[in-house]
């Protein structure tokens, strides 16, 4: 079984805690920090890595692709370009594959979901989230986060969120959706998928350091004022987040690359 | 008395909650939140906002220049210059009128301080933090302060300060210094110097809530595992910040303003 998640998002926005925390393992072990410098002359990266790792005794290669250098600059006008064409050239080399001899053998490396970075500083979204999310909703199921949302108390994350929600809708931004309207689903699976639509987008924190809380040993986050727990529903989405992702919504969003931003994009190519 | 005070970094850094809590009121009504549209047609604004205020029994008349849109953008290439012409044009202001015949009621409109956010979620500076301070460290006493640092735990920030200092070492840049090696300070004003001077960036949590915390009220942010104070030293620097800019430093501001930048302004210009 093979995933491959995109993670997008300015530096710093705790994507690398993420998915170290998501998968509890170590994706990002050595990581060389830029300094400002550096991240001046340096255009957006693409970097891939994969594992093997197990989930609810299912063995999954997990691919996940990092952008570093998104939004990081002072001029970010060509910060899209390069993830842009990284999903069409996924979709590219899938499509000259799939028309190719071997077919049995396929490799898929397209994106199958794009978890975009808000920051929980933000007023709503700000121009550069807009500009990627209107390049890129018909490219790649987007799941838009807010990134570090213990920088928030619960009042402020229901604000956020409900902006973010208002400006998606204003630009028709579409993204990716848990709630099918023709689906045949059953009462609790509806009703799961419709709390983690009024989810959206996640509030996140994410750790991978261990605290005590209360003689348990939990991630979390330890400060002066207390601890923010990663995997409490009360301090924020991650549980959801992972469920979705790992457990429940896997293969709807492998199904729905396949069948319509993969769709689109052969629709289109073979019109020329 | 008269001060002047400008603070700069891009919106959601706590700016305005920041100066609203240093004065205890509000410089800051009723703000227009731009969304991402209008903040993409627009380039960096300069506002100026006066009020009286009564500090220690000093009657003050404290104005506030908000630099909004400053990094907002896109592309951010145009933010600098609209605010270093800004303090330019206070200091050829300031020299036409002192070459006047009226003298006596010359206004002092000449930045004294310029508080500079820097984000908590950086690894370091950010380009953009190096592009301004290296334009402005010799036109304005820069005070780098790091916004919202209540998403920060110990640890972090101690790490972010020492990373920041570096950086500002590497790139020569000149910050306002609370210690004066030639200075005739007593003992506990050196002292106090020299604790404030190993405090830079100051670590800042604002906020205009009050919230009750052991039978006291005090202005913090109630988060569900716990409640950062914006006035417990054990939380943030916020004390020492206000501290210095309203009972032991305003008046230094002032003198190495005129002694040293607006100095340096006027050789230049009388050297053209
Ligand atoms: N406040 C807060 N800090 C976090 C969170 N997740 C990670 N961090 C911290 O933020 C810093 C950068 O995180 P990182 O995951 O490397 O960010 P990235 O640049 O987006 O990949 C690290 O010091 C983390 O400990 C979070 O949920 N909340
Ligand atoms: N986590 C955190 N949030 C803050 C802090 N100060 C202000 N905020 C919140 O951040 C949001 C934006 O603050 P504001 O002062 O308007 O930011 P500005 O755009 O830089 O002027 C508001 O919802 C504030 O309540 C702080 O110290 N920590």
């Amino acid at each position: 079984f093979e995933f491959t998640l995109m993670v997008v998002g300015e530096s710093g926005l705790g994507k690398s805690t993420l998915v170290n925390s998501l998968f509890l393992t170590e994706f990002y072990k050595q990581r060389a920090i830029l300094n400002a410098e550096e991240r001046i002359s340096k255009t957006v990266g693409i970097e891939r890595s994969s594992q093997d790792i197990e989930e609810g005794g299912v063995r999954l290669r997990l691919t996940v692709v990092d952008t570093p250098g998104f939004g990081d600059a002072i001029n970010n006008t060509d910060s899209f370009q390069p993830i842009i064409t990284y999903v069409q050239d996924q979709f590219e080399q899938y499509f000259t594959d799939e028309s190719g001899l071997n077919r049995k053998n396929i490799v898929d490396n397209r994106i199958h979901c794009c978890l975009y970075f808000i920051s929980p500083f933000g007023h709503g979204l700000r121009p550069i989230d807009v500009e990627f999310m209107k390049q890129m909703h018909d490219k790649v199921n987007i799941i838009p986060v807010i990134g570090k949302s213990d920088c928030l108390t619960p009042a402020e994350i229901k604000k956020l969120k409900a902006r973010i929600l208002d400006e998606v809708d204003e630009h028709d931004i579409k993204i990716y959706r848990f709630t099918d309207s023709d689906s045949d689903e059953d009462e609790e699976t509806r009703r799961e998928n419709e709390d983690l639509q009024a989810s959206i987008p996640f509030a996140i924190i994410g750790s991978n350091t261990v605290v005590e809380v209360g003689g348990k040993r939990v991630r979390g986050r330890l400060y002066p004022w207390g601890i923010a727990e990663v995997e409490n529903p009360a301090h924020c989405d991650f549980i959801k987040l992972r469920n979705m992702l790992i457990r429940t919504h896997m293969q709807d969003l492998k199904d729905v690359t396949q069948d319509v931003h993969y769709e689109n994009f052969r629709l289109q190519k073979i019109q020329k």
